[in-house]
């Protein structure tokens, strides 16, 4: 698979943009949490690209990210 | 209903739309 970089997305239409984040970050989000994978992506595809292109580069990154969606989804769901 | 409705869930292969009010 390709490496989706800040010149392959900036190709595309910003809403066709956060699909193929979205994409990406699925897979490596549902391996940290798979139950809330669906709706930690959503939640972060409301970030900056930039922010998510650095997720998808880096795992501590990502997961301090994750860690970060599921507090506020855990307080927002109380 | 409204309660559900955040956050919007992502699912592969299904286009994303997000929170944009289009």
């Amino acid at each position: 698979q390709e490496a989706l970089t800040a010149s392959v997305l900036a190709d595309a239409p910003p809403q066709e943009q956060k699909q193929m984040l979205g994409e990406r970050l699925f897979p490596l989000i549902q391996a940290m949490n798979p139950s809330l994978a669906g709706k930690i992506t959503g939640m972060l595809l409301e970030i900056d690209k930039s922010e998510l292109l650095h997720m998808l580069e880096s795992p501590e990154f990502l997961r301090s990210k994750v860690d970060e969606a599921v507090a506020v989804l855990w307080a927002y769901q109380a | 209903s409204s309660h559900a409705s955040w956050p919007p869930e992502f699912q592969p292969g299904v286009p994303w739309k997000g929170i944009q009010n289009i």
